[in-house]
């Protein structure tokens, strides 16, 4: 049965990060762990170089290489792990 | 495994570490025993040693922090960021830092160490019963002074073991009092405080002044967090207040409510939708042996692996008998050299290793380790892409392969038709399916199909047509048959056996092995009954602690499946026509037809 009442969601003071839409966690995900510089997004324009940093990243955690930010993908960059770059110094 | 850019590493052995500050997740000495096995992980395959020191500057310091806490690189909060540390060299490098956002515990949940009563500091019992009720959380029940306790087995009112939880009221880590306990009300700024406050601070470690006034005497502690305290949110370390009213409801437990992601929290007052005070509650945590293992690996000089299964993988996962991967040893040795193998220790008691006794009170010295003559340097094997087979070193000698293919004894007996296998099987990347004396293989890969039916004896002379298990030692490729309470080893045709599984200490419970799960490392699991045990491939004998019941790990699984194997690295359980598919972090992700799924069958 459908439950009574819509389920209210609620902004918690001092939630960081659970709240942030898909692209741009990823966005933060790839530059953060060196799969893509900032310069790199800018040149390249936004979705070549997330096409590119995502086969990257996908490559180098043993994902399926799509290229595309799909689910999978995104519970990865969900879960929980070291904060030591994947990539570069 | 990867190095950092021009292999950084240490350029002595005999490494120094200390643990500047302490998470209150744990009592101090889960914490340091847990820093002291996490360091063994790499003495044991190194000439490694590693030394606790309480002063000064060591080659390791190890601290908790939240946020910004000082390196630039400010953790996350709960989840996310665990922690991270630098490569070898002085000042902050080899340094490892853990956030104190996260609830750090041994893996599965909270660790309440007790203090004093009579039960030499064991660990809370939960559920325990005491006059007839059940807790699942320390009690003030049946004491005046309030102060929080526990049985430390599961009836009190029975063996009468017991101990002190964690408490402000009991003791204080670190600050300036030696330990002393808080004492309520104190006086700080003109303020009177009846609970521990992050007031002053921009750390948010709660503290509390050890006489009634900090302002006068300057005395103080920080408080150990109670077993109901909060991760995150905005009053970490606060305990949950029950009950607390949340858009005009009240709960008197743990709720969901508000969140789309599922996370369980509580307020720290008793009405959130005035005081929005609030934190997660308790979940298994991370285990601080895992991540801290795995931190020490960036400190020694180890970069992330590609290998999933590797402790240097950069992705957090419980494991509950850990072993070190083959990967992780390659790159470890590829720096330092090998060390002269595994210390001679005590036979472990019968626990898992996670949860060993816990040592005394007074935090233990790491013993002081013999300094090992450092090996002669082998030639080693240069670093490539990471998660390459080719830097893996086979340790010990080929076997040879059955060079030329068998003859199909029966081409037309289709292994379709067949209502059900004896036994099925990985070798050489194909899946090999037995049934009275004969067998079929099937490769995904080679996108060939059945090929079919071959004679078992051809193959492997000397087999009785009925098999209940057949696995390959993934090092040195022999091939281990089992019928009964019988097993044979084969290299390429040369064949040891039949031996009884005795031989392997595998006891009479065990009518017929089932199957087997390669572990790595020389490791296999042998399924019978409900049962498992770990085989020491080399020595060919079982590892003691074993037997364990299969249900405690593998759980979601037939526990009478007739078939167990390992195939494309995922574990295979098989009953009737079915298979259960689980991934190395034990989560059943597939079920289906051993004939459609496995198999192709049209």
């Amino acid at each position: 049965p459908l439950q009574g009442k819509p389920q209210a969601v609620v902004t918690f003071p001092g939630d960081l990060v659970s709240t942030l839409p898909d692209l741009e966690l990823a966005e933060r995900y790839l530059q953060r762990f060196g799969y893509t510089t900032e310069t790199e997004a800018k040149i390249g324009g936004r979705h070549v170089s997330l096409g590119k940093a995502l086969l990257k990243m996908q490559k180098q955690l043993g994902l399926e290489e799509t290229g595309e930010l799909d689910a999978a993908t995104l519970e990865a960059m969900r879960a929980p792990r070291c904060g030591v770059p994947d990539v570069g110094t | 495994f990867l190095t950092f850019e021009g292999d950084l590493k240490w350029d002595h052995m005999d490494l120094t570490y200390r643990v500047i500050n302490y998470s209150p997740d744990l009592d101090r000495a889960v914490i340091d025993d847990a820093f002291r096995r996490a360091f063994q992980v790499w003495s044991d395959v190194t000439p490694l040693t590693f030394m606790q020191i309480h002063s000064g500057e060591a080659d390791i310091m190890i601290m908790f922090g939240s946020q910004e806490h000082g390196d630039g690189y400010p953790f996350d909060g709960k989840d996310g960021l665990l922690a991270h540390a630098f490569p070898p060299g002085q000042g902050i490098q080899g340094d490892a830092h853990f956030d104190d956002d996260e609830f750090w515990t041994l893996g599965t949940g909270l660790v309440v160490k007790t203090r004093h009563g009579n039960a030499n500091g064991a660990e809370c019992h939960f559920p325990f019963i005491f006059e007839g009720r059940s807790y699942s959380r320390c009690t003030t029940e049946g004491r005046k002074d309030g102060l929080p306790w526990c049985a430390t087995t599961a009836n009190y009112d029975q063996d009468k073991k017991y101990g002190f939880c964690p408490s402000e009221l009991l003791y204080t880590n670190d600050g300036n009092s030696d330990g002393a306990p808080c004492v309520f009300p104190f006086v700080f700024e003109g303020n009177s405080y009846d609970t521990c406050t992050t007031d002053g601070r921009s750390d948010g470690y709660r503290w509390c002044a050890t006489t009634s006034s900090f302002d006068q005497d300057k005395k103080y502690g920080f408080c150990p967090n109670r077993d109901t305290a909060v991760i995150g949110g905005n009053s970490q370390g606060d305990p949950c207040v029950f009950p607390f009213t949340f858009l005009g409801q009240s709960y008197s437990a743990c709720t969901s409510q508000g969140r789309q992601d599922g996370k369980l929290w509580c307020a720290t007052t008793n009405n959130y939708d005035t005081d929005k005070k609030w934190g997660f509650c308790p979940d298994r945590g991370y285990s601080i042996f895992l991540v801290a293992a795995h931190e020490f690996g960036h400190a020694l000089g180890l970069d992330h692996s590609s290998v999933r299964e590797a402790l240097m993988y950069p992705m957090y996962s419980y494991i509950q008998d850990f072993e070190l991967h083959p990967d992780d040893v390659q790159g470890i040795q590829y720096l330092y050299g090998r060390g002269s193998g595994p210390k001679p220790t005590a036979p472990a008691p019968a626990p898992t290793e996670e949860s060993q006794p816990m040592p005394t009170e007074e935090p233990q010295p790491v013993p002081t380790q013999e300094p090992q003559p450092a090996p002669t340097e082998e030639s080693q094997p240069m670093p490539t892409e990471a998660g390459s087979t080719s830097t893996t070193e086979e340790e010990e000698e080929e076997t040879p392969e059955p060079t030329a293919g068998p003859i199909p004894v029966d081409p037309s007996r289709d292994a379709c038709t067949e209502k059900n296998f004896d036994a099925i099987t990985e070798i050489n990347g194909e899946l090999y399916f037995f049934k009275d004396g004969n067998y079929w293989t099937h490769s995904s890969f080679w996108k060939s199909g059945i090929q079919g039916a071959f004679s078992v004896s051809d193959t492997w002379p000397g087999l009785p047509d009925t098999i209940d298990a057949v696995f390959q030692d993934v090092l040195t490729k022999r091939v281990f048959f089992f019928a009964g309470r019988q097993f044979w080893v084969f290299s390429g045709k040369s064949v040891l056996g039949p031996r009884g599984i005795e031989k392997l200490g595998i006891g009479k419970e065990a009518g017929r092995i089932s199957g087997a799960l390669q572990r790595g490392r020389g490791k296999v699991l042998l399924f019978s009954g409900e049962s498992y045990w770990r085989l020491d491939v080399k020595v060919q004998r079982v590892d003691k602690g074993y037997p364990r019941a299969t249900d405690d790990v593998f759980t979601g699984i037939p526990l009478d499946a007739r078939h167990v194997f390992l195939y494309q690295g995922k574990y295979h359980f098989c009953r009737g026509s079915f298979y259960w598919r689980m991934t190395p972090r034990y989560q059943v992700d597939r079920v289906g037809y051993i004939k459609y799924d496995i198999l192709q069958c049209p």
